[in-house]
């Protein structure tokens, strides 16, 4: 199971917040217009945050953030 | 199996209840207009609450928090 | 497999009864309407009531208590 | 794997039946009209009796008690 | 996987058949007109037989005994 | 995995060949017309013969013996 | 997974061939016309011939033999 | 996961070969015109080789042998 | 999970290459014209060549060699 | 689970990040125009970020690049 | 899981890169017009490269190589 996000616009921003007790964000990775990042959940994320215009690409079909 | 959440306002809490004999919050994770956040069930979150004005999409659909 | 609980007016309940050989309410959450409850099954709760008005919506499709 | 029992009037009894060599009666939850009760079966309960007019939606589709 | 019987009678009888090496009747749950049995197989039953006019309802569709 | 046998007259027999180097009967359940025998594939069975009018519903759909 | 062996006319034979280095016929169940045997492959039957007038259903569909 | 060899010719060989490091022969089972193998792989069959006029079913649908 | 070949001609190889760090041809079976070849990945076979004119049927659907 | 990257220009890279704690570049694969990488998610590889124009197919469908 | 290269010129490259921590060529299969090679992923193999024209078939569909 993994998403695809694909920046719409430069700076894009794909955090991964920490698995367990705590909710801290460990990595942001930046993305430029067009480019895309494919993650999956892992023992260090159970969480991911999409900040600025992108399009998400999981399981459940599309869906964009702005 | 994961759940995907996007703001529709400003505000959104995205709230993680604990797994276990006890439920209790035990992190909010606040998204502004149009911020997504990917998450799924752990060894610590058997239960999420959605305030504020969101779309959820799992597999189960879609479903809107108001 | 989780069931999404929407309330549809104040005061909804989402109880949780326990697992094992007595069945009583382990704990029960108040939502305030538009917000959304998404729950799993755990170790600890095997069974789940909603009191009020709501849409649940889970693998088998949409139903709404009352 | 999940069954939703909603009840279509009050005094709706959804009863747990004995896991094991004997089947008896170890729950019976009682429902007003409207309320939903979501069960699953379990270590300590392989059969569910539904007396009184309920729905009853599982993998199987939906069918009433009456 | 599990069956529901529905009894469109009273009298219905769901009997439970023994697993293993003999095969014999463990349990016979009577049903009254309207009542709904949902029942699985387990370390005790094997082999379930339906007695009297019910509607069964499993993954392979409705069939109706009489 | 299960199978539903119903009866279309009187005197069917469902009977269990047994698992192992050997092939032999090890149960015969008879059925009066209109009653229904849901069996699975066991530790004991994993042959099963079907004489008599009676319909089969498994996975694979309806079949009639004569 | 099973399969099911209906018999077209009298004589029809189901035959077990053994699993393992050899391949050798351990059982023949002989099956009158309408009678249906439903089968398994086991620890002991990797490969199973039909002899005679049958219709064989299995998850790939019918086929029958002459 | 299994295959269906019906025979629309007599001397139709349904051959078996070894798996490991050699491929081999290790048995060839003589089908008449009309009857049905069914074959799985096994701890001792890797490959199948069909010779002569026949049908072949699998999970992957027909396909004939000449 | 198998692959079919169906030679279409003379002279067609299937050729299994070797699982491990080597990749190298460990055995070529031959087939003629009409012969079925149904085979396996297994724990000595990890790729597959087929050179000559064939139908190869797999999960993906058919594709042909020339 | 795999995904198929095929560069619609020279100089597309395809780029492994690191799988634990630490998020960091381990490889950069360069695919020429109409070249085909396919790469799984693996021990050491738990997110793929796409540079330049390039189209990528994976189990949600396809999605571009640019 | 597996995919299917069909090379449509001679000299079609099939590269394996390694699994673990270096991404290196481990092999290069090379294929002439019309041949098939049919590869999985394998505890050596966790990246494929296609070079030269060719179709490439997976649980994803098709997808030509230039
Ligand atoms: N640290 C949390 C992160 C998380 C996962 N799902 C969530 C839902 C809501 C809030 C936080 C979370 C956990 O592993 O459980
Ligand atoms: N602490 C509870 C949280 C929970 C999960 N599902 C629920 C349903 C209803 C009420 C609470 C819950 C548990 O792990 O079981
Ligand atoms: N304590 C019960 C709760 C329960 C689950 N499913 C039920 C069905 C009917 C009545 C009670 C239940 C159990 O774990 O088994
Ligand atoms: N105690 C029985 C309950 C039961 C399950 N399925 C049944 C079918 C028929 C009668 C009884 C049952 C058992 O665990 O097996
Ligand atoms: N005691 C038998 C019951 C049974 C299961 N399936 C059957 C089919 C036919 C006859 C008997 C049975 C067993 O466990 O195997
Ligand atoms: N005793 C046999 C019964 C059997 C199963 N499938 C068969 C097919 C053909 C003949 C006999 C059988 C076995 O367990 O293997
Ligand atoms: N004894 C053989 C029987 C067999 C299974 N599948 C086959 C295919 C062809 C020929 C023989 C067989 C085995 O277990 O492997
Ligand atoms: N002995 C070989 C047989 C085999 C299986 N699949 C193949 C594909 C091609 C050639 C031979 C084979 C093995 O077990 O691996
Ligand atoms: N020996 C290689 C064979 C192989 C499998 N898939 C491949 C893809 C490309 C090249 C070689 C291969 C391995 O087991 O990994
Ligand atoms: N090192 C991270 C890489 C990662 C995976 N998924 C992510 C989502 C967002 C940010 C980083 C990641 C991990 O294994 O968890
Ligand atoms: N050696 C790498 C190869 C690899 C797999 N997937 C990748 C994605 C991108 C870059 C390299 C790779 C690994 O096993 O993880």
């Amino acid at each position: 199971d993994h998403m695809i996000i694909k920046a719409l616009e430069d700076g894009v921003q794909v955090i991964g917040l920490t698995r367990g007790e705590d909710t801290k964000f460990h990595h942001s990775e930046k993305l430029d217009q067009g480019e895309l990042l494919i993650v999956q959940f892992t023992d260090h994320t159970s969480a991911v945050k999409v900040k600025g215009k992108a399009i998400v690409q999981s399981s459940h079909g599309k869906i964009e953030s702005e």
